[in-house]
């Protein structure tokens, strides 16, 4: 069976919160490691990948493998009935047709229980090969998000451009052109808003800016965003969770005819 | 005139 104990059920709400919009149904496989998901968007250009560590929990208890197979819009509407504060627990049985989610208040007495019954999901699992990236930004999440919404307003894609200079980020629509430069910077006092650069050689890819805003909705979940490029792969965009868990996206790159 | 192709051209089946 599954018992999984979250000290704040505010964490998972964020993350269902921000893939809901991409993937629609997903198996949480579950297993002693943890809780994890992988799923590729409808138009399978992107991939969100979520690992949520044994140690994020506690406790943590899962004797055997399990899928949790799960519509996102319905664990969204249980999970809303919590309050960011409570404890969640989220427990199932080894062959289960529901998962059972209980919400109890560390300041009152109130504990809600919650059903959301299953759905038997078939879901190819992808390979994701461990890859040197040629650049790695560490970016504030805000500042990413920021940079992908003004962005998009002049066009559909942006162009990455990391060189040792910096990392440009820039757009060309009907209306003009328009590009934000960022460079490694660090801020002793505030080091959320470091800006680190890490490059063994230039890379210059183009993605679209709606999938990027889309993974900007997972700001919330960290102060911080990794960026992963390199040439000719998918663009990995990574919100560190506490526990070494995580949310990661993967995007397809547009690649010029 | 870009093409976008699908992320199982980079990731394959486990």
């Amino acid at each position: 069976m599954l018992e999984a104990r979250l000290e704040q059920a505010n964490l998972l709400k964020k993350v269902v919160d921000a893939i809901k919009d991409l993937v629609q149904d997903c198996n949480f496989d579950c297993n002693d490691s943890g809780v994890a998901l992988q799923a590729m968007d409808n138009s399978h250009v992107a991939l969100v990948s979520m690992m949520l560590k044994a140690e994020s929990f506690s406790p943590f208890r899962c004797d055997r493998n399990i899928a949790l197979g799960i519509n996102l819009t319905s664990l969204m509407k249980v999970l809303r009935c919590a309050q960011n504060e409570d404890i969640l627990t989220l427990k199932a049985e080894d062959a289960p047709d529901v998962v059972n989610l209980v919400f109890e208040s560390s300041e009152s007495d109130r504990l809600s229980e919650y059903d959301i019954k299953l759905m038997d999901i078939d879901q190819e699992h992808l390979g994701i090969p461990e890859t040197e990236y040629a650049a790695t930004i560490t970016m504030p999440s805000a500042e990413f998000q920021r940079i992908c919404r003004d962005l998009m307003a002049l066009s559909e894609s942006v162009a990455i451009e990391a060189t040792k200079d910096g990392v440009k980020f820039s757009c060309s629509g009907d209306i003009g052109n328009g590009a934000v430069t960022l460079r490694s910077h660090t801020n002793v006092e505030k080091p959320d808003l470091n800006v680190e650069i890490a490059l063994s050689e230039p890379v210059a890819l183009t993605f679209s800016l709606k999938y990027l805003v889309n993974f900007c909705k997972a700001s919330g979940l960290s102060s911080t965003v990794k960026l992963c490029l390199s040439n000719e792969v998918p663009l990995l965009v990574e919100y560190g969770l506490a526990s070494n868990s995580y949310l990661r996206f993967y995007l397809a790159p547009k690649i010029g005819d | 005139p870009f093409h976008q192709a699908p992320i199982t051209t980079y990731f394959c089946d486990a």
